[in-house]
């Protein structure tokens, strides 16, 4: 099975 | 090109970087970065700093108004409650004019930091889209593999399997047509073929794609503009 994880996870906010 | 992924998006206006826009998908899976160099305009004015919040779709819909050949201005104010856009038809004297009410966006900004990457590819935008239209057909996955001498696109799915081998080559007649890998590691990567079919509507924006992947980390789908670019960062798929 595969996971999506989120974008979020490799980028810091600004 | 990138309404179908985002629905909302903040507009950045400044004189020295021009338009620039970061958005993500509602997924979250879909990093859109846009920039828009101010000397891609034939004229572009920004005094003070400026973000319009805009609906893509109302957007679209505006932008629709004009024809091909008309001249398109667009126009906000210091603070702006709404963007005006006014096309022009020179010869035939026709002017009309459009106002779009803006909107107060909250979105989170990333920092992108310029990353190591294992290996980039350049190749026909064209030939991009196709692959991703036809392997979405197979399977809901996609992966990429590159090694020193190809870049092969791989589905597996439910009737069947499928692969594309890319070979690099030179074309010296026309360069939008050569394939290039260069390479500082092997890498394979699964992307979600929904996303990749997001990616290639911005096919008809460039004659070419830069593909930059890295093990485990976003890849890196640009499109160069006239001047400035369309870049998509799409998180990977792993094995659970």
């Amino acid at each position: 099975d595969e996971k999506q994880p989120s974008i979020k996870t490799f980028f810091m906010p600004e | 090109s990138i309404k179908d992924s985002v629905k909302l998006c903040n507009f950045n206006c400044s004189q020295s970087q021009g338009i620039t826009v970061q958005a993500i998908d509602d997924s979250r899976v879909l990093l859109i970065a846009l920039k828009i160099d101010a000397g891609s305009f034939q004229e572009f004015r920004c005094d003070k700093d400026l973000v319009l919040g805009l609906d893509l779709e109302s957007l679209s819909k505006i932008l629709k108004q004009g024809n091909n050949e008309e001249y398109l201005t667009l126009m906000a104010e210091d603070s702006p409650d709404n963007l005006m856009a006014v096309f022009e038809d020179k010869k035939k004297d026709r002017i009309s004019e459009f106002s779009l009410k803006l909107m107060d966006i909250d979105s989170d900004v990333l920092t992108i930091d310029d990353m190591e990457t294992d290996c980039t590819i350049t190749l026909p935008a064209y030939e991009f889209a196709k692959i991703a239209k036809d392997m979405k057909t197979l399977s809901e996955s996609l992966k990429i593999v590159v090694t020193k001498d190809s870049v092969k696109f791989n589905a597996e799915g439910q009737i069947g399997t499928g692969s594309v081998i890319l070979k690099p080559h030179t074309d010296m007649d026309k360069p939008e047509e050569s394939v290039k890998i260069e390479l500082n590691s092997p890498v394979a990567l699964t992307f979600g073929a929904k996303y990749l079919n997001d990616i290639v509507k911005a096919t008809s924006l460039s004659s070419t794609v830069t593909i930059k992947l890295t093990d485990k980390s976003p890849a890196l789908f640009e499109y160069k503009l006239p001047s400035g670019y369309l870049r998509y960062y799409l998180a990977p798929k792993f094995d659970d």
